[in-house]
């Protein structure tokens, strides 16, 4: 038996639909800690990680050890879409092994003493579990800036070319991209900004770098504004994938490992 | 061009 409960069901739409930009289908792992999500796109280029702890939702059970759930994220978001801002989402799950096994998802609008319920079914699929397990690494870099200002930067490099080249400096980051016809060239620097925090962007780097990135992936992730206006790069060095993550409440987020591109 | 690294390589690898 498994049943969650979100008052904001924008922000889990946001969720599924940022997976939704490089995955078709993933399992939803819940056990009595929360909910996990985690796939590989088809390009091997993204591995993206989403947890939504236990406390994060207004209400959690899930009865299971683990549950897993093959979700097709194209069909669910289309579902979440359906769901009022103002209205209360719910998942449920019930294990029957005599039904099709299917998710279900409830929206609830407080109507006075009545409420309005819009009720959907999604028929789970059968998704071999991941192999890959995310390695714990020592970063010994990293970058902290606002979401909005990567995806500007993402948003004009995606217009004159699908590579990206990020040259992280101790005291600069340096994007740049070039093609037959242009280059452009973007430095960012450390600052504090004493009115608005958000605004700020701190780097601490101790080995400099320089890394090729496939542009619309950088892009899709900055597309995660409303899940953080603040984005946190950690990284090694060019050989090793970079992770992008975008924190939410109570330990839970959204954390991308992306691949680099090689020069042979 | 540079060639894109495989994610699923690195995390078999390590």
């Amino acid at each position: 038996m498994l049943e969650c409960k979100l008052q904001e069901p924008k922000v889990f739409r946001s969720v599924v639909e940022a997976m939704s930009e490089h995955i078709k289908e993933c399992n939803f792992e819940f056990t009595r800690e929360g909910l996990k999500m985690q796939a590989l796109d088809s390009s091997h280029i993204a591995f993206t990680f989403v947890t939504l702890s236990a406390t994060w939702w207004n209400e959690y059970r899930c009865d299971d050890e683990a549950l897993l759930l093959g979700v097709n994220l194209e069909t669910l978001l289309k579902i979440l879409k359906c769901g009022p801002d103002n209205s209360l989402l719910a998942l449920s799950y019930e294990n029957d092994d005599d039904e099709v096994s299917e998710l279900k998802v409830k929206f609830e609008v407080d109507r006075g003493e009545k409420k309005d319920v819009a009720e959907f079914a999604l028929k789970l699929t059968h998704i071999d579990p991941m192999e890959e397990e995310v390695p714990e690494l020592t970063w010994t870099n990293e970058l902290e800036m606002p979401t909005q200002e990567l995806f500007r930067i993402a948003r004009d490099i995606s217009l004159f070319s699908e590579i990206m080249v990020l040259e992280f400096d101790k005291d600069k980051l340096r994007i740049s991209c070039s093609s037959k016809e242009s280059t452009a060239d973007y430095l960012v620097h450390p600052f504090e900004d004493s009115t608005n925090a958000s605004n700020s962007v701190r780097m601490n780097i101790e080995a400099p770098f320089k890394v090729s990135l496939t542009t619309h992936y950088v892009l899709s992730f900055a597309k995660n504004k409303n899940i953080n206006e603040r984005v946190v790069i950690k990284m090694i060095d060019a050989e090793t994938p970079l992770m992008f993550s975008f924190s939410m409440k109570e330990g839970s987020g959204i954390c991308y490992y992306i691949a680099g591109r090689l020069t042979d | 061009t540079p060639i894109q690294n495989d994610l699923a390589e690195f995390y078999c690898m390590v």
